[in-house]
């Protein structure tokens, strides 16, 4: 438990008038270690331990104060700060319909995840909703986003295998428009950042229909590597959201500070269960904790 | 804190980097510096230092490396576990092809009656195959798809059942009861199985792969592990502890997301990607 550390590190620091470079060392060292044990990346744990010894540091420890609950305070405050910056709600103020596109690596969540954001918009926001699924590669996801959306009886675009992605979304437009829809969910394959080819295309599927909206949908587990596919994703399509799925797990999570540092973009959502209602809106103070552990 | 003319802080902070940014977690990256401390005398460049490292590393994996295994039993049962999304129903399908290859005749059992399309996903493998898939219907128990399969994979003198599960978080108590359950079952059907029970990792997590692999561990006899995705830019890292705590070895690595990308691991090549 990093509070329980930190409060321990600096029990010897009471009293002691104020935080300097030296008798804050051993603290900042538990704070490095324990942020990478949580995923978080190297060079963001760098940066992130850096901020928060800058604002440690000369700061004036009240006799009356456990500097370690302080130190822990600012920390908290940082991470939340990162963490709860920008708009978090969806961004649906356009004329409809309104779109949103998926995008990730292979097996973060994307399919299950524009269900749960259907089931959320249909039953929440009372909203019509397409679902679209763009993913002609995977054996059968066609039919498991066809399968979600019958569950939910929300209406699917009738793809096929053999179709072109693209194309698949710019005719989900038009049969969108013509069925009255508020909001169109465009799902997509699972792609690696490195794969120039499945890049370009999603980057067509972008530039062809103009989402309102693209979530980086990203595995709560995902260790180091979460700065550089964000980063990537991030430079191709300028992602306006991400969802971190897999959170009913027990990974801490650094992925999402790694994602944050690389992208800036709102966390909007997470996934907290292969159920279609284990969806919740995104807090930074529970993320925070959970990461700080 | 160490220190001679090589190892400087200039160096350290260049090979933790390396290290942690790998995925090796703090507990190896520990390990491998303190070695680095205690012989840092012999060290005459940063060169040396790595190699020592990559000498380092690849005993742990030389010392749990193991073949993918042979088919001694008919059929060799193989259980294939892991969390959401690993890639354990692709792998399923490389694997019979693998068998294929090998003039061995798979039998695949889908055993995830849970996820949308999963059963479907499986049967395309199985065509693409040219190989029977058992199933039943959506939301049947899976400990008696698994019971049913074995059964056929008997009664049709097939080689290898490949058992597929539904994906589970190790922390979710009832679903790693169900695991038990359907391992426990499958040795009812035929005695001594499941053979093989191996671990489906993706290369792109972080330390969670450690817990998942001592987790399933307590639950079910892993005896192996599959990585998936390093055909992407994770360099996989964790399996080093994981070698170090739990001794499993890695049969295979995925490398794409096609039938034949699939290959065996190999130490050397892995260490040293470790360091590219
Ligand atoms: N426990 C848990 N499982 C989840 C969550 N979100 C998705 N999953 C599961 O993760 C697995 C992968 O989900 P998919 O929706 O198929 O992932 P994907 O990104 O569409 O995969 P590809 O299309 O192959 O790239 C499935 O077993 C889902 O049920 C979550 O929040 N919690
Ligand atoms: N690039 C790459 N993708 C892979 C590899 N192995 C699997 N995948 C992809 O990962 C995604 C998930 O694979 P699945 O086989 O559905 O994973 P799973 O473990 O069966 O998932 P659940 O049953 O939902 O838990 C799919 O898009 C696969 O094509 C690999 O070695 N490399
Ligand atoms: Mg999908
Ligand atoms: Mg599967």
């Amino acid at each position: 438990q990093l509070t329980d550390k930190l409060e321990a590190t600096f029990k010897k620091l009471r009293g002691v008038g104020k935080l300097t470079e030296d008798n804050i060392k051993d603290g900042i060292r538990e704070l490095k270690l324990s942020l990478l044990e949580a995923d978080v990346n190297f060079k963001v744990v760098k940066e992130l331990v850096e901020k928060v010894k800058e604002r440690a540091l000369g700061t004036e420890v009240a006799k009356s104060i456990n500097p370690g609950q302080m130190f822990i305070k600012i920390f908290h405050e940082e991470l939340v700060a990162m963490l709860g910056e920008g708009d978090h709600s969806l961004n649906l103020n356009v004329r409809p319909p309104a779109i949103i596109l998926m995008a990730g690596l292979q097996g973060s969540g994307k399919t299950t995840t524009a269900g749960k954001l259907a089931f959320l918009l249909k039953n929440k926001m009372k909203k019509r909703v397409l679902l679209v699924p763009a993913d002609v590669y995977r054996p059968a996801a066609i039919d498991q986003l066809k399968t979600l959306a019958a569950k939910i009886d929300v209406d699917v675009y009738p793809s096929e295998v053999g179709m072109d992605p693209v194309d698949i979304a710019v005719k989900s437009v038009e049969y969108g428009k013509n069925n009255v829809a508020d909001v169109i969910i465009i799902d997509t394959a699972g792609r690696l950042q490195v794969d120039e080819e499945m890049m370009d295309e999603i980057e067509n599927i972008k530039k062809a229909v103009e989402p309102s909206e693209i979530l980086f949908v990203a595995d709560a587990m995902t260790g180091q590597e979460a700065v550089n596919v964000a980063a990537e994703f991030h430079k191709r399509l300028s992602i306006t959201g991400v969802v971190l799925t897999k959170m009913d797990g027990d990974a801490r999570g650094g992925a999402a500070l790694s994602i944050n540092a690389a992208t800036g973009a709102p966390l909007k959502f997470v996934g907290m269960g292969e159920k279609i209602d284990q969806f919740e809106v995104f807090h930074p103070e529970r993320i925070a904790g959970r990461i700080v552990g | 804190l160490f220190r001679n003319n090589v190892v400087d802080d200039d160096l350290i902070e260049e090979l933790e980097e390396i290290l942690y940014t790998a995925d090796m977690g703090v507990a190896t990256v520990s390990w491998l510096m303190d070695l680095v401390n205690k012989n840092r005398s012999q060290f005459k460049s940063g060169d040396d230092v790595k190699l020592f490292l990559k000498e380092k590393i690849r005993e742990v994996l030389v010392q749990t490396y193991k073949p993918f295994p042979e088919l001694t039993e008919k059929p060799t049962v193989f259980l294939m576990v892991g969390v959401n999304g690993a890639g354990k129903t692709t792998t399923i399908g490389k694997l019979a092809h693998k068998f294929i290859a090998q003039g061995k005749v798979p039998v695949l059992a889908a055993g995830d009656t849970f996820r949308a399309a999963a059963v479907e996903q499986l049967k395309v493998w199985g065509e693409r195959n040219n190989c029977t898939v058992i199933s039943d219907k959506d939301g049947a128990d899976p400990a008696s798809v698994a019971f049913n399969a074995v059964n056929s994979a008997v009664s049709k003198g097939a080689d290898v059942l490949l058992v597929d599960t539904a994906g589970r978080l190790q922390n979710r108590v009832n679903l790693m009861e169900e695991l038990i359950k359907i391992n426990r079952v499958i040795g009812k059907a035929k005695e001594g199985a499941p053979h093989e029970t191996i671990i489906v990792i993706d290369a792109n997590n972080g330390q969670n792969a450690l817990t998942q692999a001592k987790q399933f561990s307590e639950a079910v006899k892993v005896t192996g592990i599959i990585v998936t995705k390093l055909d992407g830019s994770a360099k996989g890292g964790v399996l080093i502890g994981i070698a170090k705590e739990l001794g499993l070895p890695v049969y295979l690595v995925g490398v794409g997301e096609k039938i034949e990308d699939l290959r065996p691991f190999d130490p050397n090549e892995f260490v040293d990607a470790l360091f590219e």
